[in-house]
């Protein structure tokens, strides 16, 4: 496992970097189409601190294009066959992006519930979006994922009304898992519970506008 | 690249097997919760031939047991860590179980767009799940599931009503990512389509009841 133990390196390095210019990195991860992007384009416009995203999918930019129309510094990630970002890519995206002190680093990884889970990119916090759609039982099929995540984002909870979703199975199968987990419930598209997504951001240091 | 090199002689002998004795196999891919097991539980229903299905998961049996319930042979594979299945899992699976000549195999990989697109398991047919709510720009961005596809199921068009889909930008994007691929669009939730899934299994031979 060699791999890992590089990987370790560079995440080490990246987190003293963040470290010493107090910048507040998270890792956003889910199944492909859970809402991270969305998530992050109403996000930015809650921010007033300066804040850098990268971009991680196998192909194309648009995701980057979506966040750079907002005006924020991003960097798109390829991975051509590869399943997840590592600590080596983000320490070069790094050195391409105008990193401020005090500022912000969203990572989008690519979309995948399994492979990501496995490399510490340095970040400061992991947070992993479900989808209502997905059903609630992704905590426990996926478990190395949601172990590893500090948050559980619920997204597209105005769907709810047209599936047959169990949110206390969905929440018990994420606590099984992650006792710690904290779980916010939310719709990126329609702004149903994302000021409780701002205040976990706010509490993490940095206040909106 | 030793590891598919080995994979690829294990496919080989699974689909020697499945020639030898007219079986049709399948490989059902896709994100987490798009809806495979879904499809599956929906399409035993239909189907008067045997049958046998192989599921892939990181952890748990719950898909196993929701097959297992429709008293079709089943055997759960667990991958750990793992994001894939390869074709010796499979092999070893198919010996635990009873397959009929001229019957089907239905084999679910585990719930992810990138690293099972990597590897063959001898099967005849790869067919990817692709739910409306993920959103039409998947086949473009995980390319290499979609380009290795027979067919793409857009499934959960019960919920079309409810978000902003683009069904000819997202058939334009699995064309555009490969030529050939065919195209069903269903509910496996509510039964909207699926006759076109199952004329689709009966001209691969298999009548329905
Ligand atoms: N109904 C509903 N749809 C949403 C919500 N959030 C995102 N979507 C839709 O879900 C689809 C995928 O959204 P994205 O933000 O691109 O998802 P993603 O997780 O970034 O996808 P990848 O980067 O490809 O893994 C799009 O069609 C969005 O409009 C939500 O809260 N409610
Ligand atoms: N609205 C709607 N929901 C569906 C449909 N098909 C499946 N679902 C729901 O989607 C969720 C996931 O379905 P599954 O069949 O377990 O999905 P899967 O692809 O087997 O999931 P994994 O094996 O974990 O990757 C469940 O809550 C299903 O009820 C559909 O056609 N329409
Ligand atoms: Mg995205
Ligand atoms: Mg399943």
């Amino acid at each position: 496992k060699d791999l890992l133990e590089k990987n370790n390196n560079y995440a080490q390095m990246n987190r003293e970097y963040f470290f010493e210019h107090n910048i507040l990195s998270i890792n956003f991860l889910s199944s492909p189409g859970s809402g991270k992007t969305t998530l992050l384009e109403k996000t930015i416009d809650q921010l007033s601190q300066p804040l850098c995203v990268i971009e991680g999918d196998q192909q194309t930019s648009r995701d980057a294009d979506r966040i750079g129309q907002l005006g924020v510094p991003v960097k798109q990630i390829n991975t051509g066959k590869g399943c997840h970002l590592d600590a080596h890519m983000i320490g070069h995206a790094m050195e391409a992006l105008p990193l401020s002190d005090n500022g912000l680093l969203f990572i989008e990884n690519v979309g995948n519930l399994v492979c990501p889970a496995l490399f510490d990119l340095g970040e400061n916090y992991r947070v992993v979006v479900l989808s209502t759609t997905e059903g609630e039982d992704k905590p426990i099929k996926y478990p190395n994922m949601f172990h590893s995540a500090d948050l559980m984002i619920l997204n597209k909870s105005d769907l709810l009304p047209h599936l047959e979703f169990n949110l206390d199975a969905c929440f018990d199968n994420a606590k099984s898992v992650n006792p710690n987990i904290e779980i916010i419930t939310c719709s990126a598209l329609r702004g149903h519970g994302m000021q409780d997504w701002f205040n976990w951001l706010e509490k993490k240091h940095f206040p909106q506008k």
